[in-house]
């Protein structure tokens, strides 16, 4: 029940948007039946690309004028069931607001400022299969917040350089926060993203996180797919614009093999 | 002289770091004759992928273990000539250190807390034709701090739907920052990055910047390649790793516009 997961790396660009909406719909659609719980996604980024890439153009100025985001949650304003919104049958959204952008500075002398979204969430997360939660490319506030709710992190992994460099940065806050802040939180994975077989550096980089981590590296791979960049400009999953394409078989496997490792329904 | 120009896009993985270290060797290089001034560039990013991409893996322990970066620099704990470093015949690095992730907490009640950047930089700059600052994926104080400091911004954006989007709240950001902070700030251009020809997406992309911010749009485009995403594992620019590649080509065209339009010389 209620499995919270963070979708963080502090890397730009490496696909955690991506993984988050896409991994949310797959995950949806997999526990199909009308039984099963619903799932909740929360958009703790300030530039809101996980709120754009699931909604119409024409709904996100009213969500902008809403003043019910996470950001008013965080903050206490707002209760969160009034900012949470149905986006699909089986899908809700907590959106982004671009005032998270100071939130940092805000609650730099507030107490618990890394449990807010803890607090939020706890009690609802029950009623959701999963609650993905989509983080800005930080190892700040916002992103700390996210690993002390969440039960476990998948880290999207861009095959470049330089994301692999930032990978032990990552994996060290991991450990800090299990250490000070929030004892069970685990690994689900590292799934590596926008893998180019044609290229030789993206093989070079697969061997060496599965030489580094050899049990945390999700079997799945997302390749390089043009689908996958196109599909946010009509508000959609790559999964409901083009179910037939290497980014939606991909992110279906994804999904499979989370539900497996994490014994979910 | 010293023209300080700040590479800034809170979008992720855009292009940031690979502009500021190809354009700052493209610069150092065009800038040729012994009479010329060096170059200084400036890594904000507590990834520190500028630092990385510019120095030999041997240097880098050396650097960190120094104390001696431009966090302690910003703090005033280290005077900031003693945390300058010759990494090139005629460039200069003021590098990067992981504690900068936190600096937004700790200046956050600080006095000038958005000006500690230009206080450090304005009695040096005159010394060098350019200072190049690469910043992180975030509108937070960091990026403030930059933009603050600097006479211009340049500003890379992938051709992406989200990189898109996000372009209206950086001009925003700019506006604010010219308007309340730093009202000579001007915008030197954008610059088109990882274009990928053979791409519907790109092209569209690359129409509506066209049309929406005519004046603005450098000429030169650079193109998606792979020397670009391979140079940085080896320490090197992509312009001293294959001279002759597409994205070598590509920086030194836009060095040569940023100099005619900045008429630095
Ligand atoms: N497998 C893929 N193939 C092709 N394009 C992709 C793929 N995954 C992501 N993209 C595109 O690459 C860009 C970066 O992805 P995305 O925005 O999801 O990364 P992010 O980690 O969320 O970025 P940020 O750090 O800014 O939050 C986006 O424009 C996205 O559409
Ligand atoms: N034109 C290009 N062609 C191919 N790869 C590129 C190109 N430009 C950058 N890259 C690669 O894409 C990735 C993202 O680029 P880079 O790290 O420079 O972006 P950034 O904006 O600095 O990211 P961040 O937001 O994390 O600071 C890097 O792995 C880099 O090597
Ligand atoms: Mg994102
Ligand atoms: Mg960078």
């Amino acid at each position: 029940m209620g499995r919270l997961v963070a979708i963080a790396n502090q890397k730009g660009g490496v696909g955690k948007t991506t993984t988050a909406i896409n991994l949310a719909v797959a995950l949806a659609q997999a526990n199909g039946d009308a039984a099963g719980l619903p799932l909740l996604v929360v958009d703790l980024d300030p530039q809101g690309n996980t709120t754009s890439g699931l909604t119409p153009q024409a709904e996100l100025s009213e969500i902008k004028a809403s003043g019910a985001t996470v950001y008013e949650a965080i903050v206490g304003t707002v209760e969160v069931t009034q900012a949470l919104r149905r986006i699909r049958d089986r899908i809700f959204l907590l959106p982004s607001s671009a005032n998270l952008v100071g939130a940092e500075v805000e609650l730099a002398g507030a107490d618990h400022r890394e449990r807010r979204l803890k607090e939020i969430l706890d009690p609802i997360k029950d009623h959701y299969s999963f609650v993905l939660i989509d983080t800005p490319p930080s190892l700040g506030l916002l992103t700390l917040n996210a690993m002390v709710a969440a039960d476990s992190v998948i880290v999207p992994m861009q095959c470049e350089y330089y994301a692999l460099e930032g990978l032990s940065a990552l994996l060290g806050t991991i450990a800090r926060v299990r250490r000070v802040l929030n004892p069970d939180l685990e690994i689900d994975g590292i799934v590596l993203t926008m893998f180019d077989s044609r290229n030789r550096l993206s093989h070079e980089i697969a061997r060496d996180v599965s030489r580094h981590f050899p049990d945390k590296l999700f079997q799945s791979v997302i390749p390089r797919n043009v689908r996958l960049s196109e599909s946010p400009s009509h508000g959609l999953s790559v999964i409901e614009y083009d179910a037939k394409s290497a980014g939606a078989e991909a992110y279906r496997a994804l999904a499979a093999e989370i539900a497996l490792r994490t014994g979910a329904t």
